[in-house]
Order: C-alpha cells, then sequence, then structure tokens
C-alpha cells in the first residue's frame, strides 16, 4: 500500500530537511508502478510523475507529517486537481426539449446509463423521454423499451432504420407531449469506424444537444485515451460517465480521459439498477486510483 | 568487429513501452523483456529487426499452450457438449455465443442455446435473434426465472432432441460480487446434476480494452467454477488484448477464440502468431 512504501523511502528524512530529488524520483518510480497497474495511460504517467517531481523537490520537510505522507498529499492533490476541482452537473438552457446524447464503444453501458439518467432527472422534476436510436444491435429497441417501463419513463422508438429521422421524431413527439428533456441512446460503435462515427456526427448538427456524454468502462486499460481521443475530436462531447465502478477496477481511465480531452467526469454508474448512479467525486477517485 | 552483446536499452525502452500501451502489464511486461535478455546474452543480434523479430518469437511461445490438442472443435466426446460462456457485463457473450453456434452449424453439429440470463432487459430476446441468425434452437423461460432452472431444462432438451453442443448464456456479472458468483456455481452444479462431467467448457468473455482487471476476473472466475478457455472480444477495435499474457502466464487459461467485429462470421480460432503480429502494427 502506497503509504507504507513510502515512509520506507523516507525513513531517514524524518523532521528537517528538503525533499531530495534522489528519495523524490525514488518514490516517483512506485508511483509509476501504483498508476500503470491501475490502468492510467503510460504517457499520461510520464507527464504526471513529471510534474509532480517538480512540485515535490525542493520543499521543506514538514514537521507534522512525515516526509512519505507529504509527497503522497502533493501526489493526491496533484491528482484531484487533475480529475476536475468540483462537480460538473448536466447543463440545461431554455431549450424544450434540452437533449442528452448518450455514445461510446460497445457494451459500455450507455442503455443502462439512460435508464439512471431518466430517473436522475425525473427525481429533480423534470419530465425525460428516451429516445431509442440503437437500431441495429439485436434487442436493443426491445431493452430501451424494457428499461422505460421499470422507471415508468415514456420511450420513443420506431421501425425505421434512419436514426436522425428517429430523433426528430422524438423531438416532435416529445414537444407535442411535453417532455423536457431528450435522452437519446445510440448504438455502440467503434471509433476507427468512420460510418457509424459519421452518424453521430449527423446527429450532432441536428439536434444540436446541450450534452453530449461519452460513456466509458471503468475498467477500460491504456486504450482509454485513443478512443477518447477520437470521439472528442469528432463530437467535442461535453462530459463522461465512468460505468461499472462497483467492481474493483481501480479506474485509471478516469484519469487517461481527462488529461487527454480536458472534459469532465459527470457520473459514475455504481451498478446494474437505475437508481445506481453517483455524482463523481474528483477527490474520491483520486485516492481509488492511488490504491 | 562489432560487439553487440548487449541489446540496445532505446529498443528495449521501445519494446517496453509498446507491451504497456497494449495492457501486457508492468510485471508481465518485465518477466518478458527479462526473457529477451536471456536469450540475447547467448548469442549476438546485431540490428533492432533481429530483436524485435527474436521478441516476437518469444511472445507467441508464451501464448502458444493456447493451441492445446483439445481443440474443442475437433474433439467432442460427449453428447451433447455444453458449453457455459461467463464474464463481466457487457463483454460480448451474447455475441459470441451467437457466432459460436453459427461456427458449429456450419461444421454440421446441432446446436442448442440456452437462455439463462434471465435478469438483464431483454437479454432472452437478443439470444433469441442470433438463435434465429444462425439457426439454433433455444431454450429460455419469463424474466426472473431461475436461470439454474433454464440450464437443467436444456440438458435435458439437448439430449431428448439429440443435440450435439448446448450453449449457456448467463448473465453478465462482476468478478466482485460473491452473491452473483454463487448463483454462477449453482447453475454449474446443476448442469453436473443433469449431465455428469457438465459444462465440459467453460468459456470466460474478456474485452479487449480492459486494463489490468482482466486478471482479477479471469482469477476469480477460476477460482469460482474454473475456465477452460478464454474468448477475447472486440479485437477489431485499437486495444490490444495484452491482458492474455498474465492470464496465460499466472492461470495457464489459454485463447481459444476472438472476436473481431458484430457480425456471424466475426469469431476467429485464436492464433498467437497473427496475435503478437498485430501487438506491433
Ligand atoms: N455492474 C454494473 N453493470 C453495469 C453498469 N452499467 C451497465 N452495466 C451492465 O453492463 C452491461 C452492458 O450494458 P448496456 O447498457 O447494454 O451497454 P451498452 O453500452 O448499451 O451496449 P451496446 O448498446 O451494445 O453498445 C449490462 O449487463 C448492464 O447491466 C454499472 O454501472 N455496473
Ligand atoms: N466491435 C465488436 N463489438 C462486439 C464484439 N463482440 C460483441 N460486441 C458488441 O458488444 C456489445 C455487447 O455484446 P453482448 O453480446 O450483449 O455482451 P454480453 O457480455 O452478453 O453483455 P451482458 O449480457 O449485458 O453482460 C454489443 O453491441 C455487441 O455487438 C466484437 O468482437 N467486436
Ligand atoms: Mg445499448
Ligand atoms: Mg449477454
Amino acid at each position: 500500500e502506497i503509504s507504507e512504501k513510502f515512509d520506507g523511502i523516507f525513513k531517514r528524512l524524518r523532521g528537517h530537511g528538503k525533499l531530495s530529488e534522489k528519495n523524490i524520483s525514488e518514490s516517483m518510480r512506485e508511483v509509476r508502478r501504483v498508476l500503470l497497474e491501475a490502468d492510467v495511460n503510460y504517457k499520461v504517467v510520464k507527464q504526471f510523475i513529471a510534474s509532480v517531481e517538480k512540485k515535490a523537490v525542493g520543499q521543506d520537510v514538514l514537521k507534522s507529517i512525515t516526509p512519505g505522507q507529504q509527497v503522497i498529499k502533493i501526489i493526491h492533490d496533484e491528482l484531484a486537481g487533475l480529475m476536475g476541482e468540483k462537480q460538473e452537473p448536466l447543463t440545461f438552457s431554455n431549450r424544450i426539449p434540452g437533449t442528452i446524447m448518450l455514445v461510446g464503444l460497445q457494451g459500455s453501458g450507455k442503455t443502462t446509463t439512460a435508464g439512471k439518467l431518466a430517473t436522475f432527472i425525473q427525481q429533480k422534476g423534470r419530465k425525460p423521454l428516451l429516445v431509442a436510436a440503437d437500431v441495429y444491435r439485436p434487442a436493443a429497441v426491445e431493452q430501451l423499451r424494457i428499461v422505460g417501463r421499470e422507471i415508468d419513463t415514456m420511450v420513443y422508438s420506431d421501425e425505421g432504420k434512419d436514426v436522425v429521422k428517429i430523433c426528430k421524431e422524438a423531438e416532435s413527439f416529445a414537444k407535442e407531449h411535453l417532455h423536457d428533456t431528450l435522452i437519446i441512446d445510440t448504438a455502440g460503435r467503434l471509433h476507427v469506424d468512420e460510418t457509424m462515427m459519421d452518424e453521430l456526427d449527423r446527429l450532432k448538427s441536428e439536434l444540436h444537444p446541450e450534452e453530449i456524454l461519452f460513456v466509458a468502462d471503468g475498467m477500460t486499460g491504456q486504450d482509454a485515451v485513443n478512443t477518447a481521443k477520437v470521439f472528442t475530436e469528432a463530437l467535442d462531447f461535453t462530459g463522461v460517465i465512468l460505468t461499472k465502478m462497483d467492481g474493483d477496477a481501480r479506474g485509471g481511465a478516469a484519469l487517461s480521459v481527462r488529461a487527454v480531452t480536458g472534459k469532465p467526469i459527470k457520473f459514475l454508474g455504481v451498478g446494474e439498477k437505475y437508481n445506481q448512479i453517483e455524482v463523481f467525486h474528483p477527490a474520491r477517485m483520486a485516492s481509488r486510483i492511488l490504491g | 568487429l562489432k560487439s553487440s552483446s548487449r541489446i540496445d536499452e532505446n529498443t528495449l525502452d521501445e519494446i517496453e513501452e509498446l507491451l504497456i500501451l497494449s495492457d501486457v502489464g508492468l510485471d508481465t511486461t518485465e518477466h518478458l523483456i527479462e526473457r529477451l535478455r536471456e536469450k540475447y546474452k547467448d548469442g549476438i543480434i546485431d540490428n533492432e529487426e533481429e530483436v524485435f523479430n527474436l521478441f516476437k518469437a518469444i511472445l507467441a511461445e508464451e501464448l502458444n499452450s493456447s493451441v492445446s490438442a483439445n481443440d474443442p472443435e475437433n474433439v467432442i466426446n460427449t453428447k451433447p457438449h455444453v458449453i457455459s460462456v461467463i464474464g463481466v457485463n457487457g463483454t460480448g457473450k451474447t455475441t459470441s455465443i451467437g457466432k459460436l453456434a453459427g461456427r458449429y452449424q456450419q461444421k454440421n453439429y446441432n446446436v442448442l442455446l440456452a437462455a439463462a440470463d434471465t435478469f438483464r432487459a431483454a437479454a432472452t430476446e437478443q439470444l433469441s435473434i442470433w438463435g434465429e441468425r444462425v439457426r439454433s434452437d433455444i431454450i429460455k423461460t419469463s424474466p426472473g426465472g431461475d436461470p439454474a432452472a433454464v440450464a437443467f431444462d436444456a440438458v435435458n432438451a439437448a439430449k431428448a432432441r439429440h443435440k450435439d453442443i448446448l450453449i449457456i448464456d448467463t448473465a453478465g456479472r462482476l468478478h466482485t460480487k460473491s452473491n452473483l458468483m454463487q448463483e454462477l456455481q449453482k447453475i454449474h452444479r446443476v448442469l453436473d446434476k443433469a449431465m455428469p462431467g457438465a459444462p465440459h467448457e467453460i468459456l470466460l468473455v474478456i474485452d479487449a480494452n480492459t486494463g489490468q482487471n482482466g486478471l482479477a476476473q479471469a482469477r476469480t472466475f477460476m477460482q469460482a467454477v474454473g475456465v477452460t478457455g478464454i474468448i477475447l472480444t472486440k479485437l477489431d477495435g485499437t486495444a490490444k488484448g495484452g491482458i492474455v499474457f498474465s492470464i496465460q502466464k499466472q492461470l495457464k487459461v489459454p485463447v481459444k477464440y476472438i472476436g473481431i467485429g458484430e457480425k456471424p462470421d466475426d469469431l476467429q480460432r485464436f492464433d498467437p502468431g497473427e496475435f503478437v503480429e498485430a501487438l506491433f502494427q
């Protein structure tokens, strides 16, 4: 556990002197190991270590805590700061309906998360309409219909295969039936699938969503930076939802995605039920990544 | 005289970065590079290309027990041959089962599917559509039903209908949820009860995007019910799936198939050489 390892490295330094380059770089080797094991991207780890080293070297050793604890605090604060200083909630303009679009790779948890978001904003007094825009996956529309039924939320779907048309019609339906928010569930897709990425681009320009949320699996490893980078370059998404965080994945992908896109992580998915969603806490995530 | 008895450290750094970026993980990467150093000090390598070729051979060798003599597609000793497909949420179990059933049907095996995910919305409907696509019958029950009961009924149906292969689709479950792991153990106990020795194959489905948590998944499923092989999915993306090196090394579980897309033909037998080549692309 990282604090014990650091105390070992720093035990010669108690109470006086400055944090030297030598013992900082020794502890940074340990931090590198911890972050890589937590699935933070290799290049993000390099940059992170470099900036922490700069901050730590030459600092006076404090009397109240061990030098190891002091370095950990620097690391923890740097990590939490990178995650985002505060919570960033959903953005709603005065437009009716407001639109939230969920995007991401196959199996990341979009359809389930659509149900969670609907529940979340329903609790805030809004009246969402779920939109079944995955016309590819077997029984995807049925899946969303069942989700809607479970949480007592209306679902718009039709038999067509034109995703933009479905969403435009959902928009009209929403206005007609006084739904103030559209939550669009899209099909999982690869960032390297040009046709499918183009579909999202068209959806964005036709619907002007207030929120485009990139739904990413919490256990994603090194490739998180590649997918996030392509999705953000294509869509300039507004936030990230990291799912399946009720498991024991350390969630280093959170730091990678944040470092590479600068976008806020807005929510964590913490289970399969529709109330199992949490607003993201930067400091808590930092502790989880550090193990 | 060129004294090349040391590998260029830059080349090794390059290799280390490549492996870590491929989700091989720090410990396993260090182990693999150590193997390279050892092989290297017994001989002389003059250029970078030779180092890479030697290294690819080492990597392929590490995975080679995957191509075991017990290839399930050639050795089917029982009728029905029962395959249980397990793994955490969203990895591609249901889709892989559809593809696998299609492969067996093309080889003239008669396949029965069991929709034992009675929990997730439209899981049964999803498998049913795959069943229609690849012309396999399906045993199912109503939502919220007992997955073990579906498994039991499916074995009996497979016997009664003289099916060659029975494939059980289970619900995605995080390995950290002990009640769900117990549910899986119960499904397997019931399979064994219905047909001693079943399930004959236990395939763990792992998403190639998964990082180091993949090893924890494999270890926990291995401890709970045993795993005979891995299906590594979504290799048509940019993730490399390097976690399989750790899984092979620490748990000796081989990769049997890879998923390379969402269509029926997008399942291939695992080929270590091709997998290693793809790592370096
Ligand atoms: N434990 C857990 N499971 C989750 C969470 N979010 C989603 N899941 C599960 O992950 C699996 C995939 O979820 P889906 O909602 O179907 O994922 P998707 O992104 O819509 O999948 P595609 O449409 O095929 O791309 C399901 O078994 C969900 O129940 C979560 O936060 N925790
Ligand atoms: N690109 C790609 N997508 C895949 C592959 N295998 C599965 N998928 C997709 O991944 C998503 C999830 O697949 P499922 O078969 O529903 O996964 P699952 O493990 O059964 O999910 P749960 O039952 O909810 O745990 C679907 O959108 C599939 O089409 C693959 O090899 N490549
Ligand atoms: Mg979906
Ligand atoms: Mg499934």
